[in-house]
């Protein structure tokens, strides 16, 4: 495994988004890896539609909260092809679902996985690095107050409550660490991103961890 | 400035700044996580949670080795 690893080098991560006063985070990193591993396969990076999971995957509650594994079994289930974000915006608000023709929208969810790394992050690791950016249901209580660092202590690994995008990791310095993409913006954390000791199941970001199929 | 609202995001903010004061004082190393004021910090951490914090989780089995997809 390399030292370090971080798709956004790669040009194939999505800026940060601001989810506002909406409970869509669910919506954001699903939507957030199909978008990444697209771009990995050889395409070019492009926003889908985070509204039209919200809108459409009846299992979630929309702005109420959601399933990351839920949304994709649904992706998975109905071949749903995301619109892009430009022709479904996003409303931070569930709203009526849209459809169109079976045909129309870019891209379809083929497969996915979900399992448990805790006591094998590295093999998460590996996980990164052959599928590319994976979503975890992390415990993000003491979340509220961050401003940048890595985070080592004060997050429990029993309360599982957000979802998010883990796009890298960086063990060459003294502390490793994830790199985590959230959705709540770039004025928050560091640009928006949160780094995670690796090792320890802080937050519980190994607890739940899924990767996308195109 | 007078108003119920603005008394009670007042109170939340105050709630913060010494929940930061507690959370800052395992950040001894140069890379440690720093918690500070930002756009959550005149919410209650009911409001937060009941506004950002609605993933549901659900238990996945554990990780047995590599596997090519279905």
């Amino acid at each position: 495994l390399p030292a370090k690893l971080d798709w956004r080098d790669k040009a194939v991560v999505a800026p940060v988004q601001d989810q506002g006063a909406c409970g869509s985070c669910w919506a954001f990193s699903v939507v957030g890896a199909i978008q990444s591993v697209r771009a990995i396969g050889g395409s070019q990076l492009v926003q889908l539609s985070v509204q039209q999971l919200i809108d459409c995957s009846f299992q979630n509650a929309g702005c109420s909260g959601g399933s990351p594994s839920s949304a994709l079994r649904w992706l998975e289930q109905t071949r749903l092809k995301l619109a892009t974000q430009s022709e479904y915006p996003y409303q931070a608000a569930t709203g009526i679902c849209r459809f169109f023709s079976p045909s129309h929208g870019v891209v379809a969810v083929r497969n996915f996985t979900a399992h448990d790394f805790s006591g094998q992050e590295e093999a998460m690791m590996a996980e990164l690095l052959q599928r590319g950016p994976l979503v975890a249901v992390v415990d993000a209580v003491s979340w509220q107050d961050y401003l940048g660092g890595i985070i080592q202590h004060h997050c429990s690994s029993h309360y599982s409550n957000h979802a998010v995008l883990v796009v890298g990791y960086d063990t060459t310095g003294n502390i490793p660490y994830w790199i985590v993409q959230n959705s709540w913006g770039t004025t928050w954390g560091n640009q928006g991103y949160v780094y995670i000791k690796m090792g320890g199941n802080i937050c519980g970001i190994a607890d739940s961890v899924a990767a996308v199929f195109l | 400035e007078d108003s119920e609202e603005f008394e009670r995001r007042y109170f939340y903010f105050q709630n913060a700044t010494k929940r930061h004061v507690s959370l800052n004082s395992f950040s001894s190393e140069l890379q440690s996580a720093q918690y500070g004021i930002n756009q959550f910090s005149d919410l209650s951490q009911e409001e937060f949670r009941d506004v950002y914090l609605r993933a549901v989780f659900h238990r996945a089995p554990p990780f047995s080795g590599l596997t090519a997809p279905k």
